[in-house]
């Protein structure tokens, strides 16, 4: 066993975006394995490290169901990451399984934040709940959480805009928003996604972490994976806030919304 | 950071007189490790270490009372000599309007740098025009007409037509109405997605384009070096606008980008207001990459 091919395989962790301390790290477990398990082939030491990073990434989740009432979903992350088009693919995602969809168009800040989820609701068949640009995101959220509560929807989806985690009045915004979608409904939100886009490198983790601080994250969803990048950051992101992967944006359109696979993550990471 | 790390290694190394090989690679080491940390692109960071290995183990270093600090002064220097040594102005010569054509993937910051620039170059006495030709996202021409407005600069845009269509007729409409800048903004797209890196070749074909200007994300990743050098391959840049800098990203992209293209980086955008662009500092950036 060479070290070049251990050199060759933590080159092929690092270039995937999943940082240099987890691709030293899985890359010195791999050593151990394959001392431990007496491994002679450099395919049977791929598979091995294959393995290993799927352990590390964990299974994927799926969306939370409230089972009494309507389930609230709020989407939160940086700047561009891809959240409002993610809300609008969860829609059509959900109507088409013939769930009853509300969007709450909490991003009251960003030029045409709101005529985008306009958009998308329609593309969706999900009534918008919105108020004038420059108007409180929070007050936005409750009346969407009110409107999914009188309409019987089965799923309230918040879409907020994006803000950068070093921004602490807005981390303290988003969090404010929470606790008012806990006013206007017990327990909710029951769901909270953070949006990570998959060209992002080390600083997703940043991100991951202040917006746990803000908000309590129950899990990711990787945009942009038909690019180019891996997104291997994401499995430090999972570590760190120890919640699941639970979709990949694959596109722009309506239908590019996926859940999460673990194996086929990893796969396309050795490509 | 790397400053503490280099002095600890320095520290172990002192009183050796000369440097092992093995001494040598431990430093550069360090090095290699804070520039992956800062997402600069691992086989960016391997030419890199090739380029400063000489010097940062060389007379200068072992010589000096302070080697961590000198090697980082060195790496520095070389950083910045790296991204163009000093900040790079845009100068608009020969006969207007000049077209400047924005492009990059989904969500870099594109639409929100097209108002930017359209004030900043507004101040210096240009009279902008800012034309909407991304004709997929969403409510995308509503965004830079909201942008527009607020900015007192007029936005062209057309229903039912192409990219090509609209910059040409935008092309015409600033003629006709005295505006001496016109500022496309175009759709978010991969550098993989053939149709659409044809598409900016052809509107590159149809309007004599001034400058094409790549927005990047300053906290993209390894990916960084792949979607420069193909949009580089495809509609040949001349230059970059790395975006989000207000944010904590070490921005290790913009050595990848301008290691990669050989094209400046021109400004950086710093918010998401309409004044939160600034020139490029080269060594401000260095600074910021190592950490
Ligand atoms: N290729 C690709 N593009 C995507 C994907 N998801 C979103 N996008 C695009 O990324 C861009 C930004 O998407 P938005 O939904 O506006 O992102 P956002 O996070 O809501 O942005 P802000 O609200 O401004 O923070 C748009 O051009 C989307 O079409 C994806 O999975 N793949
Ligand atoms: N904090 C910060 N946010 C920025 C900056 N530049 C853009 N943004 C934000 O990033 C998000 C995406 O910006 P857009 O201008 O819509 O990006 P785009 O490249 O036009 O997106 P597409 O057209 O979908 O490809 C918006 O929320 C912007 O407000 C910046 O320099 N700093
Ligand atoms: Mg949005
Ligand atoms: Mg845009």
């Amino acid at each position: 066993m060479t070290e070049e091919l251990y050199e060759e395989l933590e080159a092929i962790l690092i270039q995937a975006d999943l940082g240099v301390e987890a691709s030293v790290g899985l890359v010195e477990t791999l050593r151990q394995r394959a001392k431990a398990e007496k491994i002679k082939a450099a395919e049977e030491l791929r598979w091995l490290l294959k393995d290993e990073l799927k352990k590390l990434i964990g299974e994927p989740g799926v969306l939370i169901k409230n089972p009494s009432g309507p389930t609230v979903v709020m989407i939160v992350g940086v700047n561009g990451t891809g959240k409002t088009t993610s809300v609008g693919k969860l829609a059509y995602h959900l109507a088409e399984q013939g769930q009853k969809v509300v969007l709450g168009a909490a991003d009251t800040f960003r030029a045409a934040a709101i005529e985008q989820l306009e958009i998308w609701g329609e593309r969706a068949g999900a009534a918008v709940i919105r108020h004038q640009m420059g108007s409180d995101p929070a007050a936005v959220a409750f009346d969407a959480v009110q409107a999914g509560l009188s309409r019987r929807a089965d799923y309230i989806l918040i879409d907020t805009a994006g803000r950068l985690h070093t921004q602490t009045n807005l981390m303290q915004e988003l969090e404010k928003v929470g606790r008012v979608i806990g006013r206007a409904m017990d327990g909710a939100p029951h769901e909270i996604l953070l949006v990570v886009d998959a060209t992002t490198g080390q600083n997703a983790l940043n991100q991951a972490k202040l917006f746990a601080k803000a908000v309590p994250i129950t899990g990711i969803i990787l945009t942009k994976l038909d690019g180019t990048a891996k997104g291997g950051i994401v499995a430090a992101v999972v570590n760190t806030l120890r919640v699941p992967v639970k979709f990949i944006g694959i596109g722009e359109g309506v239908e590019d919304l996926k859940p999460f696979d673990t194996e086929a993550f990893v796969e396309a990471i050795f490509d | 950071g790397l400053s503490q790390r280099l002095q600890d290694t320095f520290k172990r190394l002192r009183g050796r007189g000369k440097l092992s090989e093995k001494d040598v690679k431990e430093v550069l080491r360090e090095v290699k490790l804070a520039l992956l940390e800062a997402d600069v692109n691992f086989k960016v960071v391997r030419t890199f270490i090739a380029r400063v290995q000489e010097r940062a183990v060389g007379e200068e270093v072992m010589n000096s009372l302070t080697p961590a600090q000198q090697v980082i002064k060195i790496v520095r220097d070389e950083l910045t000599e790296l991204m163009g040594g000093s900040a790079v102005q845009l100068r608009f010569e020969g006969k207007p309007p000049y077209i400047i054509m924005l492009c990059g993937l989904q969500g870099s910051g594109k639409t929100t740098t097209a108002g930017k620039l359209a004030k900043y170059w507004q101040k210096q006495g240009r009279r902008p025009l800012l034309v909407a030709c991304d004709i997929y996202r969403p409510a995308a021409v509503k965004q830079l007409q909201v942008v527009g407005e607020s900015l007192n600069i007029p936005v062209f845009a057309l229903n039912g037509q192409d990219p090509v269509v609209i910059a040409a007729e935008a092309l015409e409409y600033a003629k006709n109405h005295n505006h001496d800048l016109i500022i496309l903004d175009t759709a978010g797209r991969l550098h993989i997605d053939a149709e659409l890196m044809g598409e900016l070749q052809r509107i590159r074909e149809r309007v004599p384009v001034y400058r094409t200007i790549l927005v990047v994300d300053a906290m993209t990743g390894q990916d960084a070096v792949t979607v420069a050098e193909e949009f580089n391959n495809a509609i040949n840049i001349d230059g970059v606008i790395l975006t989000k800098l207000d944010g904590d990203a070490r921005g290790g992209a913009a050595l990848s980008v301008r290691s990669v293209t050989g094209k400046p980086i021109l400004f950086g955008g710093f918010g998401e207001k309409s004044d939160a662009l600034e020139v490029f500092h080269p060594d401000r950036m260095a600074g910021r990459i190592l950490g």
